[in-house]
C-alpha cells in the first residue's frame, strides 16, 4: 500500500 | 492600528468554515496589502494558505504590521452570530495585541454586535512553498470535486489521479470494490463552472487521502471553479479563487508507492 509523505519531504521550512 | 472593514460579512464565515476543520489554530498575518494565513495540519500532510487582499475590505487600515494568532473555533463561534449580509469589522492594536475586536452591523444598521476574542500565541512551522511549473492543471466545479470526493471516499481512503490530454480519471478501491469516475475535457467552454479543462504538460498519476480533500471541498461555498495542480512526486494544490482578490489554496502531500 502507498505510503503518505508529509510536506516537509517537499517544501523546506520559512 | 490595524482596521479592517468587510462588506459581505458571509465571506468570512465562509473562509472560517474552508480552514478551521484542517488547522485549528492559525496565524493571521497582517500588512498594508493583505491578510494571508498558512497553517498546517497536526501530522504536516497538508497546508492551507489563504490570502485576501485589502481591496476586498471596503476600509482597511494597517499602520504596522500585525499577526493575530487566531483560534479558529473561537472565530469560528463569533461568526455564527453573523448574517451573511452583515458588515464585519476587525480591530486589533499594532503593538504585540493579545486580543482582536469584531463588530457586526446589519445591514439595516439598527442591530450592532461588538465581540472581543482572546489572541493566542502559535508557534507553528511555517514552509517556503516554492513558485512551481505544473504538469496538469484541471479546472472544473468546485460543486463537482467536492461530489466525486465524497462518493469516491465510500469505496476506499485514498483517490488515485491520473491527467491525460483528454481527461481526467479519478479512482478508488477497497473492500466494496473499485470505482472510476472520468471527466472529459470539455469541447467547448460555453458555462465555465459546468465545464472541465484540463492543461496537461505531460501526464500524471498520483495518489492523495481522501480524507484531506473532503476537508478542502469545505471551501467549496466560496468558488464556483477549484483548480487542481499537479506534477508527478510533488504535493497537489488545490485552490478556490476569492473572487479577484485573493485565494484559499491546499496543499496536499502525496501517498508514494514504496
Amino acid at each position: 500500500t502507498p505510503i503518505q509523505n508529509d510536506l516537509q519531504e517537499f517544501y523546506s521550512l520559512a | 492600528m490595524f482596521e479592517a472593514k468587510l462588506q459581505q460579512g458571509g465571506l468570512l464565515k465562509k473562509i472560517l468554515e474552508s480552514v478551521k476543520d484542517l488547522v485549528v489554530d492559525g496565524l493571521w498575518d497582517c500588512d498594508g496589502a493583505a491578510i494571508t494565513l498558512q497553517g498546517m495540519d497536526s501530522s504536516h500532510v497538508a497546508l492551507v494558505e489563504m490570502l485576501l487582499r485589502a481591496e476586498a475590505f471596503e476600509h482597511y487600515r494597517c499602520d504596522r504590521n500585525v499577526t493575530l494568532g487566531m483560534n479558529h473555533n473561537h472565530l469560528s463561534k463569533i461568526l455564527k452570530c453573523a448574517n451573511n449580509d452583515d458588515i464585519v469589522i476587525l480591530k486589533a492594536a499594532d503593538q504585540n495585541p493579545d486580543s482582536c475586536s469584531l463588530i457586526l452591523e446589519s445591514k439595516n444598521g439598527e442591530k450592532t454586535s461588538d465581540f472581543v476574542v482572546s489572541l493566542v500565541r502559535i508557534d507553528t512551522d511555517q514552509l517556503g512553498i516554492p513558485e512551481t511549473e505544473y504538469s496538469a492543471h484541471v479546472k472544473m466545479s468546485s460543486g463537482e470535486f467536492q461530489r466525486i470526493c465524497r462518493d469516491l471516499s465510500q469505496f476506499g481512503d485514498a483517490v488515485q489521479i491520473t491527467c491525460s490530454k483528454q481527461d481526467v480519471k479519478f479512482s478508488s478501491s477497497g473492500e466494496t470494490g473499485k470505482a472510476n469516475i472520468t471527466l472529459t475535457h470539455s469541447a467547448t467552454v460555453d458555462k465555465e463552472e459546468e465545464s472541465v479543462t484540463v492543461d496537461l504538460k505531460e501526464p500524471v498519476d498520483l495518489t492523495f487521502a481522501l480524507r484531506f480533500l473532503n476537508l478542502f471541498t469545505k471551501a467549496t461555498p466560496i468558488s464556483d471553479t477549484v483548480t487542481l495542480s499537479l506534477s508527478q512526486e510533488a504535493p497537489l494544490v488545490v485552490e478556490y479563487k476569492i473572487g479577484d482578490s485573493g485565494h484559499i489554496r491546499y496543499f496536499l502531500a502525496p501517498k508514494i508507492q514504496e
